[in-house]
């Protein structure tokens, strides 16, 4: 479902924050990329997501080369195909949580609201569903983020850090979430500092400095 | 150091994010904040920090009651006395990393500079200081944060989830950094979902729906 061929990912300056990586992952597959602050992991989501685009190879998700996506068919292929769960939440600020999470979705019938409002209600924020993000605490504005990011049922998901600002009874929550998307057959790439979760996936990627230092079966 | 008498902070709407909080800390000690999603922290941090003010009740931190001050009192002794890192970060997005840490200094010197340049180094962050934030990785955000909060010394250190974007060599080194504040003598408050890092901390606050439902000590 996911291929990286050679990725590299350059910034002006010369910070080689991807360095020909590849990796290969399997439809179905629940990986954690772990590695050092600055190692690449969230650029590595990022080229995922389309957001971003190598310096040099190829990325191809679902069998699509994103690369050769115009914009249009790019955010259209993101917003059907990827949910991905940003670690600095990127908000629209003016926007309430439930208008943020709808944001998400293509139409807005009655239909899609009741599906916002029942992922925002699975992960305890039904009172809060009217606040904007500036009125949210910081655990509470990580659920918005991850409710927006599955309101689709996305096929691939990408989570850079999901569980970094919650407490234990709602990162339980949020692995619950996560193990049932896993059992529905969904692709996962998670981000995590936290070696506990890290274990809850089948497989593990470690970064450093840009590259792939080690994968490793933990299932 | 600290003393909050019955502080209440009601939001519009009649959220009670603070409920009649009572709390004495004293000069030196280090205590961890900690509860659920939503409970009150950050909230509290804030009121202690001068950038929000209670609906009841007072605060008063090193014996100045922050309600009786103006808002350029407030931002002087704010400057002067207290450092908050803040769970959401807070940049001035077109300022690089080091002009993030020097806007928390007095004046510009060469030795501020050098100041501000040491502890970025002590954080790892020597060869970053000319990123602007969208430049930085996450975890290079938030001890960019944490080098800004410290930078003048200051006797109160207010710290938000200090470590929630870090892998386990940064956090250790800033666990080494907040050891060595309490060590000085500094007043730490800091608020925390990992419980071995709460745990490191002389006592333990516990919050829930804006209450302290138990005050324990570990030491
Ligand atoms: N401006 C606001 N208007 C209304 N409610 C608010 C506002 N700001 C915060 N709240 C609410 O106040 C409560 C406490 O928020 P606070 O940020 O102190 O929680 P917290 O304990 O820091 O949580 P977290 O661990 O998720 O960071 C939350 O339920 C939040 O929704
Ligand atoms: N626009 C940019 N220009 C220059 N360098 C950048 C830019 N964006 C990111 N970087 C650098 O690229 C490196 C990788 O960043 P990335 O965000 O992928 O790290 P990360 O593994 O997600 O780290 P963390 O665990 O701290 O979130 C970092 O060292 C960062 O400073
Ligand atoms: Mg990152
Ligand atoms: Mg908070």
């Amino acid at each position: 479902a996911i291929r990286l061929e050679n990725v590299s990912r350059v910034y002006p300056g010369g910070i080689r924050a991807l360095d020909g990586v590849s990796l290969h992952i399997e439809q179905g597959e629940w990986v954690a990329v772990m590695g050092p602050s600055g190692s690449g992991k969230t650029t590595l989501l990022n080229l995922l997501d389309g957001l971003d685009k190598p310096t040099a190879g190829r990325v191809l998700v679902l069998g699509t080369d994103l690369g050769r996506l115009d914009p249009d068919e790019a955010a259209t292929f993101r917003r059907e195909k990827i949910g991905l769960i940003f670690q600095g939440f990127h908000f629209v600020p003016y926007l309430t949580a439930l208008e943020n999470v709808m944001l998400a979705q293509y139409y807005h019938s009655i239909v899609d609201k009741k599906q916002a409002c029942a992922i925002l209600e699975r992960l305890g924020m039904a009172d809060r569903t009217h606040h904007l993000p500036s009125q949210l605490s910081g655990g509470e504005q990580q659920r918005v983020c991850i409710a927006r990011a599955l309101v689709n049922e996305p096929q691939v998901v990408l989570a850079d850090e999901p569980t970094g600002n919650l407490d234990e009874r709602n990162e339980a929550e949020v692995m619950n979430i996560f193990r049932d998307l896993h059992l529905e057959g969904k692709t996962i790439l998670m981000v995590t500092h936290n070696h506990d979760i890290g274990r809850r996936s089948g497989s593990q990627v470690l970064l450093n400095h840009g590259r792939i230092v080690r994968q490793r079966f933990t299932a």
